[in-house]
């Protein structure tokens, strides 16, 4: 029958509304919330 | 000895990397003088000294302080291959074969270790190498490699970070679980990377995709092998829970991803996984905003989008096998011997165990008969570009004719995966829904099933009750063909024996 | 006969290669205790999200970090909070992926001075990157040539002038004074001496 997402995608970042749906792959700690404690370092650019 | 001379050499490496910033002359100077002093001018050297470096790399965290840095040597290793596939010149060597090799190293030592029956293995200093070294590939490929001065190396680093990325993910392919289960959450990890998945998803030309449907499917199949009904291992559960997550931001940040992979992807996903299955198959484009599929005066029909006909990523046809000039012949053609042969070969040779709510086995290959009605509903919509509208909303059309025959010929175990194949394809607003919505409505108000009639609308109920009594989501068009069939004057759903016996059903039923 | 499986280099390891080979082709219908127990570690040694944070080999002398107490982790933890996003929001910026991250939002809260500290000294940085991005939310455009960051002042005249409002442009000395001073009268903006953020 699964679970309610509810809970899981507010541990993913993931908004309801779908207004300003931000991406979230991209600062994705782990597949798991246990393991995803702290944040990652994102992909970011600085020109020389 | 040429291998203590190796680690030698490595162990410089890591120490000048926590000395001076990986931007300053004396890093490239190193890699110049390794290359000079033939330390790695050879492909022999080459594998002996990426032996040592690993190795290294390994040992050191295995016998670091836990608290301490335990990657150092990891994350010297990686910036290093990254050096080297920035830094030199490929002549003899392409820098995929480059990198091939020294993967294909680390695979060996990889595989060493883990296959060793002393139980040391740990995943994380492997994992940190591969995480690390995509990493540093991201920082040294921004802004398409602008950091690099020579415009030549600019524009060959360019064409060659989509293979870049496609071996890290045959390497992946090649870790999966089911192989080395020791691995398996590591590489769960590594999949679903932020600096590996998001990249894969967005490739130029999608050209990342089929290799990350691969690493799905690996994922997939791993599930399936070991999801028993009555048993799933803790473990199990844990990874479906990650793999859930995963779907999850998928959905949220590449919808398009799932929408056009539908079809391989639910090839390999458990039945049992009801709410996965929802998950991909609820996938909507992005900025499509959905009308309320509970709307009483909503027709399927005047939705303007259901006009328009979904991208299929991987075509069907290619899985057709020998029944391809058999289905393709019947829908220009209609015939019983066609039938006849078609109905026979989606049989397998021999039964296998699958894991299915009320089912034990499958005689029948799912997969091809997936493909069947999928080629068939993409065969419809081109039909209808080309032609009208009423040659294939037309219960007398060949490509009606051959779903429906299939289930008048099927065992109750075909009909059963025929009309799961259908209601797969009842999805958000689009040409192969609307058609598909057709179909169903049609096979189940049929008069033509003689004795089949009552087993057949049973099929048909269960299949789309199934997907509407787990959590959400739901498909958009499940939910209206559903709403249709129960709003249907033409037959009471509420007096169907197989709903009037049971009396949780009939509840279900009635609320609805 | 292939060479590989002739060169020592690549013995044992190709060995048990081969056998991760065999698994695949014909999987253990139910999973056997090794199997299990290979994964049961897997999952206890399962890689968290420090592991797979971006790898530092050498740090900058002036972002080493303070003395703290002993009690204190020596890792900075950048704790995960899933807190919603006001959406409203003017800048463009303020809805990237960097703003739902726990130093994009501390960052908002830093004043200039700060910032620029930041901008100026942890060169190559992520947060030297932030600085920039927070800078750029607040109107400040860097200029490449001279590598000071400027800020447009408008002012609204009362009703009643020649000109509705009046432009004056700031920039912030961080070789001399530290201090921000206002450009001369010869100052003339050129969009391509700015950097594009």
């Amino acid at each position: 029958l699964g679970i309610d997402l509810t809970s899981v995608l507010h541990s993913l970042g993931i908004q309801g509304n779908q207004q300003g749906r931000q991406r979230v792959l991209d600062t994705f700690q782990s597949p798991w919330v246990e393991t995803s404690r702290s944040e990652v370092e994102p992909r970011f650019f600085v020109p020389e | 000895t040429n291998q203590e001379k190796m680690f030698l050499v490595f162990t410089e490496w890591v120490k000048l990397l926590q000395r001076v910033p990986e931007n300053d002359i004396k890093v490239t100077v190193f890699i110049r003088q390794m290359m000079d002093k033939g330390v790695i001018n050879s492909t022999d050297n080459m594998i002996q000294f990426t032996k040592a470096a690993i190795e290294l790399s390994v040992g050191s965290f295995k016998e670091s302080d836990p608290t301490s840095e335990v990657f150092i040597a990891t994350d010297a290793f990686s910036k290093l291959i990254v050096k080297l596939l920035v830094l030199q010149d490929f002549t003899a060597l392409s820098r995929s074969e480059y990198l091939r090799l020294m993967i294909s190293v680390i695979t060996m030592v990889f595989s060493e270790d883990q296959g060793m029956a002393d139980n040391s293995f740990n995943e994380r200093p492997y994992f940190r190498l591969i995480s690390s070294l995509l990493c540093q590939w991201e920082d040294v490929s921004g802004h398409n490699f602008i950091k690099i001065q020579d415009q030549q190396f600019r524009n060959e680093l360019i064409e060659f970070t989509p293979e870049f990325y496609n071996i890290i993910a045959s390497f992946l392919h090649a870790f999966q679980p089911i192989a080395y289960p020791g691995f398996s959450f590591a590489w769960i990890t590594l999949i679903s990377h932020r600096m590996f998945l998001p990249k894969m998803l967005s490739l130029p030309g999608k050209v990342g995709w089929s290799k990350l449907i691969l690493l799905f499917t690996d994922l997939l199949k791993f599930m399936a092998q070991y999801t028993k009904k009555n048993d799933v291992p803790d473990a199990v559960s844990v990874v479906y829970k990650g793999a859930l997550r995963v779907f999850l931001a998928v959905a949220n940040d590449a919808p398009e991803f799932l929408v056009e992979n539908h079809y391989e992807l639910l090839n390999n996903l458990p039945h049992v996984y009801m709410q996965l299955r929802n998950v991909i198959l609820s996938a909507i484009p992005k900025r499509m905003v959905l009308p309320n599929p509970y709307d009483p005066q909503l027709s399927i029909g005047d939705v303007e989008s259901c006009q328009h006909v979904p991208n299929v990523f991987y075509d069907p046809v290619q899985d057709l096998k020998n029944l391809k000039k058999p289905v393709d012949n019947y829908l220009r053609i209609p015939s019983a011997s066609l039938l006849r042969v078609i109905s026979t070969g989606i049989f397998k040779a021999d039964q296998q165990k699958d894991s299915g709510i009320g089912y034990d086995s499958v005689s029948v290959d799912t997969k091809l008969i997936n493909a069947i009605v999928l080629h068939v509903g993409i065969e419809a919509a081109l039909e209808k570009d080309k032609t009208t509208a009423t040659a294939i909303f037309n219960t007398k059309s060949s490509y009606y004719a051959l779903l429906a025959s299939m289930l008048s010929e099927g065992t109750t175990e075909v009909r059963f995966h025929v009309v799961q194949a259908i209601v797969n394809q009842l999805r958000y607003p689009n040409a192969h829904t609307l058609w598909f919505n057709y179909v169903l409505k049609n096979l189940f108000l049929s008069e033509e099933w003689g004795p089949s009639f009552a087993e057949i609308q049973e099929i048909i109920i269960r299949t789309l009750l199934e997907r509407v009594v787990t959590n959400k989501p739901h498909c958009w068009g499940i939910i209206v063909t559903f709403t249709e069939l129960l709003k249907s004057s033409e037959c009471s759903i509420m007096t169907l024996p197989f709903v009037k016996d049971v009396p949780e059903v009939e509840h279900i039923i009635k609320h609805l | 006969e292939y060479s590989a499986l002739q060169n020592p280099l690549f013995q044992p390891g190709l060995d048990y290669w081969l056998e991760t080979k065999r698994t695949l082709l014909q999987p253990h219908e139910t999973m056997p205790a090794e199997m299990a127990s290979q994964l049961e570690s897997s999952l206890l040694n399962c890689p968290d999200s420090l592991d797979a944070d971006t790898p530092k080999l050498y740090y900058n002398s002036l972002s080493l970090p303070h003395p703290t107490s002993i009690f204190f982790p020596n890792e900075t933890i950048r704790l995960v909070s899933n807190d919603p996003v006001d959406l409203a929001k003017n800048h463009q910026k303020q809805n990237d992926i960097y703003s739902r991250t726990s130093m994009g939002r501390i960052m908002s809260r830093f004043d200039l001075d700060t910032l620029f500290f930041i901008f100026y000294h942890y060169q190559g940085t992520y947060e030297q990157f932030l600085a920039a991005r927070e800078l750029t939310i607040r109107g400040w455009q860097f200029n490449k040539i001279n590598r000071c960051w400027f800020y447009k002042e408008v002012e609204k005249l009362p009703p009643g002038m020649e000109q509705s409002e009046e432009i004056s442009w700031r920039y912030f000395d961080y070789q001399k004074s530290w201090l921000a001073r206002r450009c001369g009268a010869e100052f003339v903006y050129r969009e391509e001496e700015f950097e594009r953020i």
